[in-house]
């Protein structure tokens, strides 16, 4: 029964996007059934499957404001079972939009109640901001995953980031867990990223995934080819660690 | 005569905090007179010039909100001649309420009109969206600088961001111009990152900045010292880098 799990964190350039799009993938080629829901105006899960974003049609924009159905805006991508709700530059204006709409936090939600069933899995890929569009896709979530870049800026605003889940948790979805933080573009050379590293299994134990994701410049190429990287050089060190993320994953699911 | 430049980039992650805190460092070190306003509810340029972002006191959401004084909140720095406008976690608010705040759009440039004769420089840091605290600083800016990390992504994003500049300079700032775009966290060994770098010269041409930012560790572990590259270690690829690009900037105004 499909759950929906949140790639947020309100700090820039953190890996929320690539760990969205390859993880999904790499789900989605071991048999599961995937969504991918691109919500933030930036288009970037959009482009890295693959779709055009000029000539996109209908998106996650036309079903939060204009009540289209699912069906018609939903897409498959090159990944057999992986399908995308694209965003296009339109959703800008929807964080302005969405404030005159009743219960403006939980539309996200209702629109992916119904069809939560078609899929195993179906991942939200957030904006770099605490706006709607981010507390919308965190009160539609089952959990939230925590990409944290193996930087110190990054690790300044995990408390903030872990504020707001809260908040969130307490006024609008009770239910929402941390599914876990998963530590990107970790570089072995540099002491940073392993000061980082200490740092965040210092304060979150368990709750850190034991895959690091390495910087792999094969994963910064795959997007310009529109393909996930498992598509674009299956035998890169990317390629690797998101297979290897997403077996992890599978694994503490099963654990719950 | 003071000038206001904007550092903005909707894309996240692409350098805007770090080019912000290591420009204005470098501009301040060769005597002038410089201020650094955080527009980022992350905090980050306050935290990367060393101030403790939890008894901070009044910040610019006061500035913004509860019309405190200018110099209430106005703070120097560990950097002669630099001095910043800190900024605090409740900035995070600050774009909902200014919603309900009558031109809204354009209360930084009223806080800052008055001080501006202070100054040579005042830069501004934004956060990674289009909201109204990027707005406010847009519309407050003279001139906007447009760091761009030398990635697929950020290239992605830059059409949205020369349109919104477009925008804003239609409807609510007519003086605003790009005085530039600066090439960051570069990396010699890897194709996109030369891929990037060409694909920028074919379009911005003269605007786009001579100096490039390399990629260098010492960039990364300098704010967890609250203090800029310069203060950390004179000697880095880092510090040489934004002392050229605060001399090609210095250069590039004098030619106006
Ligand atoms: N492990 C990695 N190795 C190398 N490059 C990476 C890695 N992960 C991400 N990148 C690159 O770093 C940049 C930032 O990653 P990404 O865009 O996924 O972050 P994000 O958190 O989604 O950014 P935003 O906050 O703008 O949404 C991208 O250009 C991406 O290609
Ligand atoms: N030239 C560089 N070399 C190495 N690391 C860098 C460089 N420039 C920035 N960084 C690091 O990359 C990360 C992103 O940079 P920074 O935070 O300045 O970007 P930003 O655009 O301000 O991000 P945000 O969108 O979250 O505001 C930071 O951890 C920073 O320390
Ligand atoms: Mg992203
Ligand atoms: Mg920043």
């Amino acid at each position: 029964m499909g759950k929906i799990i949140c790639l947020a964190n309100q700090k820039g350039g953190v890996g929320k996007t690539t760990t969205a799009v390859n993880l999904a993938a790499s789900l989605a080629f071991s048999g599961c059934e995937i969504l991918l829901v691109d919500c933030d105006p930036q288009g970037n899960a959009t482009g890295g499957l693959g779709l055009e974003k000029k000539n996109i049609g209908k998106s996650l924009y036309d079903l939060l404001i204009n009540e289209v159905s699912f069906d018609e805006v939903v897409r498959p991508t090159e990944v057999p079972h992986l399908s995308i709700l694209p965003a296009s530059i339109d959703l800008v204006g929807a964080e302005i939009e969405l404030v005159q709409i009743v219960s403006r936090e939980t539309v996200l939600s209702k629109i992916l109640a119904p069809v939560k069933s078609r899929f195993d899995y179906i991942f939200l890929d957030c904006p770099p901001s605490l706006g709607l569009l981010t507390v919308n896709a965190l009160t539609a979530a089952d959990a939230v995953l925590i990409p944290l870049q193996c930087e110190y800026y990054a690790l300044e605003g995990l408390s903030q980031l872990v504020q707001t889940i809260r908040l969130i948790k307490q006024s609008l979805n009770p239910g929402l867990v941390v599914a876990g933080l998963v530590l990107t573009m970790f570089d072995a050379r540099n002491n940073l990223s392993h000061q980082v590293v200490s740092e965040v299994h210092k304060h979150f134990q368990a709750k850190v995934f034991d895959t690091i994701i390495p910087r792999n410049v094969r994963l910064s190429e795959a997007p310009s080819h529109g393909k996930p990287v498992l598509l674009y050089d299956k035998y890169s060190k990317g390629t690797h660690s998101y297979l290897a993320l997403a077996r992890e994953f599978l694994a503490r699911e099963e654990r719950k």
